[in-house]
């Protein structure tokens, strides 16, 4: 479902040229719960946001259901970004203005769910992550982690067929890490392709496969 | 060097009241290496605020160096946020049109250090956190856990007697993290006081006083 072929990217800040992804390469199949691990600053969420068509490589290609990204106009990548894949960011991107129920409803905005189904999905949601009592809250109004699941919630809202979390569980307490790990399971069980960046290493035992990246390239990709 | 006597912190958005703290007291004699911790909403981030001085009660007292903090006034505040505490933000609030090195600079122009040292001192901090090929990155050249161990050495500028990090390892992978918590070991060797909210074992093990928080209450208060 996705394949990535010599992926490179490196950043430019004025003349200074800064390699993030120095050509990655492999292949994950439909219903694979893969971890990407590696020390901070590897390339980890750079090659998150290129597989997630949320920024294009400097060079390579990828593939998501054997079509090249590059070949695709605008909509079909604003389709892919909204109903096929869910992204949760690192840094959350919940908008400051909205409550959390707004933010989870969002991507039902653009996938034309009218006002009722959309409410009632958003507020399902925010109950699977534990979230029922606080879904009038804006981001500014809510605790580090729990902004974190409002993030995962919006990221489930049009059932995706393929889930990229960029350290889902950083600010949770084991508790509630344990929870939205049994969460992305049963997702997994039910056929959602999983791409997990973690350095938790619980998440990284309930996966199968776990590729490592170091300096931009892959240490290791190993299935357990 | 810290006392906190029946704290108590209610939000309001509109009508609706959120108890965030619910009587809180305890006291930390200097030198001490205490770790708070307790699920995700307990509180934590809430009670570090109002130690910190960047938050008020809504009852309850805070004491630093046993001199209330509301007998202060706004330039002893200040005065207390900038050179006494050094404080690590769960969200690091870096300011984004700064550089890493301006931004670790800031506490010392707030200090009225002159611009060689300035700029010697932050470099210097830049380097212990092993980021000194990141100097010049803005935060958003900066990866999650780069920008995280920017606001670490921002905290320690001003050679602070009280140092209170909100997750200070929650994007950094298990070696950064493990550089963090040798750091913090080595400053309270040095007979720094060190507040640390975390959800990570490692760190907790390395404390020697666990303090819990349930629903704005203290569960339990441990020395090791
Ligand atoms: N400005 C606010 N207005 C209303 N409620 C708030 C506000 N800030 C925090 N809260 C609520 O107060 C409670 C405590 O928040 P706090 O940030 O202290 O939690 P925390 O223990 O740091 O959690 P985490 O581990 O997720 O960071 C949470 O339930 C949160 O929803
Ligand atoms: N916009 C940018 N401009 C310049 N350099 C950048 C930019 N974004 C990222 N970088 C650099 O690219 C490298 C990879 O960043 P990336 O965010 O992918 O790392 P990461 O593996 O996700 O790290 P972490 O675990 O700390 O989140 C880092 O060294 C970072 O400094
Ligand atoms: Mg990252
Ligand atoms: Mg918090």
């Amino acid at each position: 479902v996705v394949e990535v072929d010599n992926l490179k990217k490196t950043y430019y800040m004025g003349k200074v040229e800064v390699p993030a992804l120095c050509g990655v390469s492999f292949m994950i199949e439909k219903g694979e719960f893969i971890s990407i691990m590696g020390p901070s600053g590897c390339g980890k969420s750079t090659l998150m946001h290129i597989i997630g068509c949320l920024d294009r490589p400097t060079s390579g290609h990828v593939l998501l259901d054997e079509v090249d990204v590059d070949e695709l106009d605008d909509n079909s990548l604003a389709d892919i970004r909204n109903k096929k894949v869910g992204f949760v960011f690192q840094t959350f991107n919940l908008l400051p203005k909205l409550s959390a129920v707004e933010n989870v409803e969002l991507p039902l905005i653009y996938a034309g769910v009218g006002f009722e189904a959309r409410r009632q999905r958003a507020k399902e949601l925010l109950g699977v992550v534990g979230l029922s009592d606080r879904a009038n809250h804006r981001p500014s109004e809510l605790s580090g982690g729990q902004s974190q699941r409002v993030a995962i919630a919006r990221s489930l809202a049009n059932n995706p067929s393929l889930i990229m979390a960029d350290e889902p569980t950083g600010n949770l307490d084991s508790k509630s890490g344990e929870d939205i790990i049994n969460l992305f399971n049963e997702l997994n069980n039910g056929g959602i392709t999983m791409i997990i960046v973690t350095h938790d290493q619980d998440i990284a035992d309930h996966s199968k496969r776990i590729i490592r990246l170091k300096d931009g390239l892959i240490l290791s990709d190993q299935k357990r």
